[in-house]
């Protein structure tokens, strides 16, 4: 189970989809778009894509990052509540919703959600002996889960 | 631009959500850590400018693919077969200034051009380009037998696995020659260094030379390709390179009255090398 606990899981989902809709997201600029209106009384929400504004100069790493300035990412919240941060990266999405759906069937629906649209990314930036890269990475940046 | 809403709220990072968000990038970017480029005593960097424009060109044209991609769902799969971008289609508006055919005649202008590229698809297909500092600290002038020359050396143990170079090229930036050298033409050579002597000229190999104007100016852009291959496959044979000038009846000059800039030059205008590459297996994200 995620995060350790040996809780009941879908009390701990419900607990860790609040803490999701409204706390702060990690690794990243708070990203709420005002069109988001999270009904606690219902927990099941449709999935819905938001973006993340990740800026290198928020990182410190201007210094060896020349471009871009940061780049928008894009997680998911709602039905299938696994946001995308640094332990849950849309390619092991569907893996983990997988293996919940077959412990509780009743709760967790079926994945339906692997990476769909997946965009290059460059980046330039200097190594250790500077040095200058430019790295194209071809199918890096998620846009969207199977949801939307 | 990034595509981003202007409904975003900004706000810093935690401490631990900026831990978090660079272990991630760092994965993304397959780095086992963080550069640290600039410490004290270290060589100033290598052409970024010349790299910055072809990050803008890369952009411009992933934007381009995104768009494509968008017209092609609407136009349905027909439309597939035939709405190829070409990457030096004069669309790419914003570098047209500098995006010129230059193979044929050696590229003299004031701002880097962009790559030479063997067949018009190397930066195009390429996952990586790489800009390599010039390692030679102390300018040489002299060889053993009074012939000036400019020494060069590039670290390229730094590929990454899997990385196959596509095309590499050195670059060097000509100004108007001394009053002295007035219209005449000078002949630019560029050599790879085969074996080091102690007290005689080392064993070279011609790679590719430039006839040019000296009251020329711009850059001057000399293909290797083979050796740079070569350097990576076999390292320890990495001995540099060797730049000469000689005027038409073969009289050595020297580069710096001959208008080459050296490291005493502005920053624009340092000499590099450049390599493109293409990675041999599918770079996929690592699963955490």
């Amino acid at each position: 189970a995620a995060g350790g606990k040996k809780k009941n899981p879908s009390r701990n989902k419900s607990t860790n989809q609040q803490e999701t809709s409204r706390a702060p997201k990690p690794g990243g600029t708070v990203a709420y778009s005002p069109s988001t209106d999270y009904n606690t009384s219902e927990q099941k929400q449709a999935c819905k894509k938001h973006e993340l504004y990740v800026s290198f100069r928020d990182l410190g790493w201007q210094d060896w990052i020349i471009a871009p300035e940061g780049y928008a990412a894009f997680y998911c919240d709602g039905e299938c509540a696994f946001p995308l941060n640094a332990h849950m990266n849309a390619t092991n999405h569907a893996i983990v919703q997988t293996l919940v759906h077959l412990m509780f069937p009743d709760n967790v629906p079926k994945p339906c959600c692997a990476p769909t649209k997946l965009n290059a990314i460059s980046v330039l930036y200097f190594d250790d002996s500077s040095n200058v890269i430019l790295k194209k990475y071809r199918n890096m940046v998620v846009r969207s889960c199977g949801c939307h | 631009d990034n595509h981003v809403h202007s409904s975003f709220i900004y706000r810093r990072l935690r401490n631990h959500e900026r831990r978090e968000i660079q272990r991630e990038i760092l994965s993304i970017l397959g780095l086992p850590h963080r550069p640290r480029p600039f410490s004290p005593g270290k060589q100033a960097s290598s052409a970024p400018l010349f790299m910055l424009d072809l990050y803008n060109a890369m952009a411009l044209e992933e934007d381009d693919e995104e768009e494509e991609g968008a017209r092609r769902k609407s136009l349905g799969a027909k439309a597939q077969a035939n709405s190829r971008t070409s990457y030096y289609s004069p669309q790419h508006a914003g570098y047209s200034r500098v995006a010129q055919p230059y193979r044929a005649a050696p590229l003299l202008g004031h701002s880097p051009a962009l790559p030479s590229a063997h067949d018009a698809n190397v930066l195009n297909d390429a996952d990586m380009v790489m800009s390599f500092v010039n390692l030679v600290e102390k300018d040489k002038d002299f060889s053993h037998q009074r012939r000036h020359y400019k020494e060069f050396r590039f670290d390229l143990t730094q590929i990454p696995e899997g990385e196959a170079v596509t095309a590499a090229e050195f670059r060097i930036y000509k100004e108007r020659s001394h009053s002295r050298y007035d219209n005449i033409t000078l002949k630019v050579s560029i050599y790879q260094v085969i074996k080091e002597n102690q007290n005689k000229d080392a064993e070279t190999f011609l790679l590719d030379s430039k006839k040019i104007h000296s009251s020329n100016s711009g850059w001057l852009v000399f293909d290797t390709t083979a050796t740079s291959n070569h350097w990576v496959m076999n390292p320890q044979q990495n001995l540099g390179l060797q730049l000469c000038v000689e005027t038409a009846d073969g009289r050595s000059l020297s580069i710096k009255s001959a208008g080459l800039v050296g490291r005493s030059g502005p920053q624009s205008k340092q000499p590099f090398l450049v390599a493109f590459f293409k990675a041999s297996g599918v770079l996929l994200r690592s699963v955490r």
